[in-house]
């Protein structure tokens, strides 16, 4: 894992904070709730809290679906190649690109080239929303590129020990992360098959 | 777009393209060769960190490219060669998120730290 340059984070008086969702981007309930999910993996293992709020302005952290330029001097560049950046703490700016074959849902393996898991890229984005940089570990969240038509959102050791050295642990104890009720992850599929679930 | 499922994303997007896909005509590119689109790839390292902002990238094959794809081999677990081989190039044409690995000289990914979790080993002088 890796922090930004000078390790910023969300101050101490600022744990639970809010997301909002850009008012021209209206989203289905379906979309925002693969949002929720995210920052509930990141909840799981932080003391932060995240909660949904509808006013933009005053939201900590704004998420918004932008394409080409959108005012920011990091211009999207149309499908694939950039998917998605956010800024560190505390700008809490999260934009998507409005290009991207954004799937919310389903199995991916049998989706066109171009579909990019959304939930994957969310939980990603908001690890650099909280002060992640990225990572090397090829099977971290942060980890700079994700293959499309690959879902992948479970934070793994070295993202839940880069966090944490920026805020702690969940102190009720590190809670199991919101398995998402569409596809099942690696780690879903082999309690399942395991009997364990 | 935003797909509630997959079986409704069109078929038509299989055929889709990125910019970043010019840069299979690189492979082979070797040190001190001077190829149309290497100008392409070194925008591409400074928007991502491993090559200083420039005027105008030129076309060939320079010392500051090979240091770059050496640092961005070392971040993304490839073989350090330097040489725009089948996996790096692989790797360049894959999706990602558009935070630079490098940010103001400084990254902890693997090229930042090559003996494990401790400080980057970087030089800085005070101005």
């Amino acid at each position: 894992y890796s922090f930004f340059p000078g390790r910023p984070i969300w101050p101490a008086h600022r744990r639970d904070l809010t997301y909002a969702f850009a008012p021209e981007n209206p989203l289905s309930n379906e979309v925002k709730a693969v949002f929720a999910r995210a920052f509930a993996r990141w909840a799981a293992v932080t003391p932060l809290t995240f909660s949904a709020v509808e006013s933009f302005r005053s939201a900590d952290i704004r998420i918004g679906f932008y394409a080409g330029d959108h005012g920011d001097g990091e211009p999207f560049d149309g499908v694939l190649g950039t998917l998605a950046h956010a800024f560190s703490p505390p700008s809490g700016h999260f934009h998507l690109d409005g290009d991207e074959s954004w799937v919310v849902s389903g199995d991916l393996r049998s989706a066109p080239l171009a579909a990019i898991d959304l939930e994957s890229v969310a939980v990603h984005e908001i690890g650099h929303l909280l002060g992640l940089g990225h990572s090397s570990v090829e099977e971290s969240i942060m980890f700079p590129t994700i293959t499309s038509r690959t879902r992948k959102v479970d934070l793994a050791a070295d993202d839940i020990n880069g966090i944490q050295e920026l805020y702690g642990g969940n102190p009720n104890g590190n809670l199991s992360p919101p398995s998402s009720s569409t596809t099942p992850s690696v780690q879903e599929r082999e309690m399942s098959r395991n009997g364990a679930a | 777009h935003i797909f509630p499922n997959v079986s409704s994303i069109p078929s038509w997007l299989n055929k889709t393209t990125c910019a970043w896909d010019q840069f299979k005509k690189l492979k082979g590119c070797r040190p001190g060769d001077r190829f149309n689109g290497l100008s392409n790839l070194k925008t591409y390292l400074n928007r991502f960190g491993y090559i200083p902002s420039s005027p105008n990238f030129t076309d060939l094959f320079d010392p500051l490219l090979q240091s770059a794809l050496k640092t961005y081999q070392t971040n993304f677990n490839l073989n350090a060669t330097g040489l725009l081989d089948d996996q790096t190039l692989a790797q360049i044409q894959l999706p990602r998120c558009g935070i630079p690995d490098i940010i103001n000289n400084s990254t902890s990914m693997n090229s930042g730290q090559p003996t494990g979790r401790q400080s980057p080993h970087f030089h800085s002088v005070s101005h």
